[in-house]
């Protein structure tokens, strides 16, 4: 989980890319 | 594989009508044009802007560091939006995360290429990059001419099918859903999705009188997006050991998906 945490954080946010 | 889905068109799964077929394409084409960095507009409006010589020249002269930083970050940029597709892909969402994590690492950056045919100006092969068209020669510096050439050649490859949005999105959706990619928990299910969303690409294509063969052809491009994924790693790699300083100051996401 730690080595892909941005990616686990990008999954379970609910924001656009834009807003990111 | 692709005569059993025309086998399958005939004779559809019980679990799944035509009206799911047209339902999931629905979906698959609002994810995709919700989740595309600039529309087609957007880009028919570009599409003048081309880089002249002297510019050319002063990004040919950077350095090595300097233009892969510069791609890494547009890349990562991208991948953010692609990441957005997959989670509004009805299913994605379902999978356990490990399975998320797996088909992103392994199909954003085939996912990336098809995207990028809306970014290309077939007509004098050059490439939309830091608000410029721009040609081959321009990647110089990266120090990766057979990486810059393949990708234009499967960009230009691409360009000739001249996928529509709709075919576009399902054959994106398609394959980031791909079940052979390793270490997936649940392969049978991803296997499920995908082959419903090749059926509805294939339902789309027929129904918009596409060719025959217009699926084999982009089916075709898989093997070239695979190589091209496969040299962006090694090249990374390469990259790492004469400039480990540089690679650790990529895009966090960016160190996440191509990292081993």
């Amino acid at each position: 989980k730690e080595k892909h945490k941005i990616l686990h954080r990008l999954l379970q946010n609910s924001t656009s890319p834009v807003e990111l | 594989l692709l005569g059993r889905r025309r086998a399958l068109l005939d004779h559809l799964p019980y679990d799944c009508s035509i009206t799911d077929l047209e339902n999931i394409t629905q979906s698959i084409v609002k994810s995709h044009l919700e989740t595309c960095q600039y529309s087609s507009e957007d880009m028919k409006r570009f599409t003048w802007v081309q880089y002249s010589p002297e510019e050319t020249r002063a990004f040919q002269n950077k350095s090595a560091e300097w233009m892969w930083q510069q791609c890494a970050h547009h890349i990562t940029n991208a991948i953010q939006y692609v990441v957005e597709f997959a989670k509004r892909i009805a299913g994605f969402m379902d999978l356990c995360q490990n399975d998320q994590i797996i088909l992103l690492k392994a199909g954003c950056l085939e996912v990336l290429l098809i995207r990028m045919c809306r970014a290309l100006n077939s007509n004098n092969n050059t490439i939309f990059f830091h608000g410029k068209f721009a040609s081959p020669q321009f990647f110089k510096a990266l120090g990766c001419d057979d990486l810059v050439s393949a990708v234009f050649e499967l960009g230009m490859g691409l360009c000739r099918l001249q996928l529509s949005d709709e075919e576009m999105a399902l054959f994106s959706a398609a394959v980031l859903l791909s079940p052979d990619r390793p270490w997936l928990t649940e392969g049978q299910k991803v296997h499920k999705l995908q082959e419903k969303v090749y059926l509805a690409l294939q339902h789309s294509l027929q129904k918009n009188g596409a060719s025959e063969e217009k699926l084999d052809k982009m089916v075709s491009k898989l093997p070239i997006m695979k190589s091209i994924c496969n040299l962006h790693v090694d090249k990374l790699e390469f990259f790492r050991l004469v400039h480990p300083e540089t690679a650790y100051s990529f895009p966090p996401l960016y160190r996440e998906v191509f990292g081993s």
